[in-house]
């Protein structure tokens, strides 16, 4: 089996009207860029191709999530290397905009797994993926709605 | 939601994936996306990456799985077996999931769509999750 990536923009429905055509072609520019990738390695390809959707806007992820109850967009994301079985992730982070990179940062950084609300903002200011959400160029409701 | 897998040269697998939730969820939720095993996995003989109601593929490790399944089945046979068990332990289906193997991709798929795209050095593809062979790409 040669080198490969594969993406996926969410299972579910769509609320409102999509452009069925520029989703699919943001997911396919997004699969290059992980292929491209692939030379830094299986992880880098599916950081890079995840961190390309996050900050489109057009799915619910990174700068296009849906809201909560209390109007805030928190994001959850988690990434795995399957040769050494590493895994970090982070849930409910409010300002970070890419959070599978912090998510990386979890399992190449620290000795956890999982890191959750201010813990994982603290860490994503610390290295440099920390952004208010108030300045994000933010498209809520774009995507899907649901994990 | 958005995912990815991967199989690079040296015949490592990643999974990743990352979501915003559900609409309207409760402050501080969490979803399967950032739970190892349910939202993603990664192993020796392949990776996957879940998409649906977390609830759900939480309780249901689908990820996890999936790649086990791979030990004794091909992708696809994987892919719709990890994504059916939905469908026949909680009468739910309404969940899509992206499976890389040694062997090749694959996708299960018991929701109405998912828009995937693959790359591989001969090129790139994308479409609505049924539509596409990603064998083909």
């Amino acid at each position: 089996m040669r080198p490969f990536v594969l993406l996926h923009g969410g299972a579910g429905s769509w609320s409102g009207k999509v452009d069925v055509e520029r989703v699919l072609s943001k997911v396919e520019e997004c699969a290059r860029m992980g292929r491209y990738a692939l030379g830094g390695g299986a992880l880098a390809a599916v950081e890079e191709s995840v961190a390309c959707m996050e900050s489109s806007g057009l799915f619910n992820a990174g700068v296009g999530a849906v809201t909560n109850s209390a109007g805030m967009v928190e994001l959850d994301a988690g990434i795995m290397d399957g040769a050494r079985r590493g895994a970090g992730a982070v849930a409910c982070v409010r300002n970070v905009p890419n959070p599978i990179r912090l998510a990386r940062r979890v399992m190449e950084e620290t000795p956890h797994v999982l890191l959750v609300c201010e813990g994982a903002e603290d860490l994503a200011r610390a290295r440099g993926l920390w952004s208010p959400q108030s300045s994000w160029k933010w498209s809520a409701s774009s995507g899907h709605s649901g994990d | 939601t958005v995912g990815a897998v991967a199989l690079d040269g040296s015949g490592v697998f990643a999974a990743a994936t990352s979501t915003g939730g559900i609409r309207g969820k409760m402050p501080c939720r969490v979803g399967d996306s950032p739970v190892p095993g349910a939202g993603y996995y990664a192993g020796t003989e392949g990776a996957a990456s879940a998409t649906g109601i977390g609830e759900m593929i939480m309780v249901e490790l689908v990820s996890f799985r999936a790649v086990e399944l791979l030990r004794n089945a091909e992708a696809h046979r994987a892919a719709e077996e990890a994504v059916g068990a939905l469908e026949r332990d909680f009468g739910w289906g309404n969940v899509g999931l992206i499976l890389m193997s040694r062997s090749g991709p694959a996708i299960g798929l018991s929701a109405k769509l998912m828009p995937v795209a693959a790359a591989s050095d001969s090129g790139s593809a994308s479409a609505l999750a049924g539509e596409m062979k990603v064998e083909d790409v």
